[in-house]
């Protein structure tokens, strides 16, 4: 463990608690794409299949508890709350995030490091959070009105994958010189998307002015 | 080899 990566965990940590408090304090999810939300559990529900038989660590089985917990908890409030589900737009958050499963599953039968059914979706949940946050940022583009609360959880959300980019060089350096292309070039892919959402974030903060994104 | 593929990080 390093700063870098306990620095981008606590950074999704952060960014998970933020929205899920966002939607039990005001009871509503306006703003935010259920799509991604569906996404990241899919990622999860992928990446963490070794939660009941590899143990890294108490910290790293914690943490997997926790970001499978808020996330399928996060669906539930904007699928079946009584009160918060009224508050879903359903005809803004139009991306067809499926078109973005399949592919990645495609792209992870194609390109692996190893055959095996844990290592396919593993890689297919590398592949798939590069690009889960599309449905997110296209409904931000429609916003016209982007409350605080979503462009922090969404800037804290990109910021963590990117402190993990600095985490992979610390360990290239520090540990077995192994290359990584599949998270690596994911996780960069990832944080590149992020790239016109960070600027407009930090242009509105430093003007302090209301985040807007180009449509 | 477990160490080294990155499957210990979240």
């Amino acid at each position: 463990m390093n700063a870098f990566r306990l620095a981008g965990d606590m950074t999704h940590l952060l960014s998970i608690i933020l929205l899920l408090l966002k939607i039990r304090a005001t009871k509503s999810c306006a703003g935010i794409s259920l799509k991604t939300q569906e996404l990241y559990v899919i990622v999860f529900m992928s990446r963490y299949l070794d939660l009941f038989r590899t143990y890294y660590s108490l910290y790293n089985s914690l943490m997997k508890i926790i970001f499978l917990g808020t996330s399928m908890c996060i669906v539930w409030y904007m699928r079946s709350h009584k009160v918060v589900r009224q508050t879903y737009n359903n005809d803004e958050d139009t991306f067809r995030h499926f078109f973005l499963v399949l592919p990645c599953f495609v792209l992870a039968l194609l390109v692996h490091r190893n055959f095996t059914f844990i290592e396919i979706l593993w890689t297919f949940s590398l592949y798939l959070e590069s690009v889960a946050i599309l449905p997110q940022l296209v409904l931000l583009q429609k916003s016209s009105n982007i409350d605080n609360l979503t462009g922090t959880y969404v800037f804290l959300l990109g910021a963590y994958r990117g402190l993990y980019l600095f985490n992979w060089v610390y360990r290239f350096f520090t540990e077995n010189h192994r290359v990584r292309w599949i998270p690596w070039l994911s996780g960069l892919i990832q944080t590149a998307i992020y790239t016109d959402f960070f600027y407009y974030y930090i242009r509105s903060w430093k003007n302090r002015e209301k985040l807007k994104l180009p449509a | 080899q477990a160490k080294t593929d990155l499957k210990d990080e979240l």
